[in-house]
């Protein structure tokens, strides 16, 4: 553990609660993609079948537990609870798109062909692209919501600090795992147009909206 | 080394 996975856990973390707390707060899921919200569930859900086959330590069990929660009770909320609110239409990205080439990519290019490590890295890869649904409809509708956008900056924080971490730990542990590299390269690059339009624009208080 | 034997990473 150093500093950069760390603070990368708890932005994931805090862009996890965020997401949850506005949503209960304003009993909407206005502007919110339940599509990529989905996908994160399917991350989590493939990638902590370890919990039931080993245990690594107690803050890794209760972060993998609490990340699992919060992403179930996230699309709990939109697709039943506040289903009304629900920005279906515009939100109309194609998850067979990503979810099938993924699925085959983890399957051709992985650490160990069994079961649980195909999930594994299938949750990786899927992982790095699964926000597209989202961007797709902030930029099929113009704009976001500023606590979306925080939303996102944290969880687009997130994977850039576990960059810093792997630097760490190849220099330091000699550790490298090049498919979560790659991965967590294309997941940041992804983010990138957003932290350049979050940084201009909500930071200075204005409100996330594209040209026309 | 196998890196699916070291998952401590979220």
């Amino acid at each position: 553990m150093n500093i950069f996975r760390l603070t990368g856990d708890l932005s994931h973390l805090a862009a996890i609660i965020i997401l949850l707390l506005k949503i209960w707060k304003t009993r909407s899921c206005a502007g919110i993609s339940g599509k990529s919200q989905i996908l994160f569930a399917l991350v989590f859900t493939t990638r902590y079948l370890d919990l039931l086959t080993s245990f690594i330590s107690f803050y890794n069990t209760i972060m993998k537990l609490i990340y699992i929660g919060c992403a179930y009770a996230t699309v709990y909320l939109i697709y039943m609870k506040f289903k009304a609110t629900y920005d279906g239409n515009h939100d109309s990205f194609r998850l067979e798109f990503l979810v099938v080439p993924v699925g085959g990519l983890a399957c051709l290019v992985n650490h160990d062909f069994s079961f649980l490590e195909i999930l594994w890295t299938f949750s990786i890869y899927l992982e790095s692209v699964a926000i597209l649904p989202q961007l797709f409809m902030i930029s099929k509708t113009g704009e976001a919501e500023t606590i979306t956008t925080h939303y996102l900056f944290f969880l687009g924080l997130y994977r850039a600090l576990y960059l810093f971490n792997w630097i760490w730990r190849f220099y330091f542990e000699g550790f490298f795992d090049m498919i979560a590299i790659v991965a967590g390269v294309v997941q940041t690059i992804l983010y990138c147009d957003f932290f350049y339009l979050y940084v201009t624009k909500v930071l200075k208080g204005k409100k996330l909206s594209l040209p026309a | 080394d196998n890196p699916s034997q070291e998952k401590d990473e979220l």
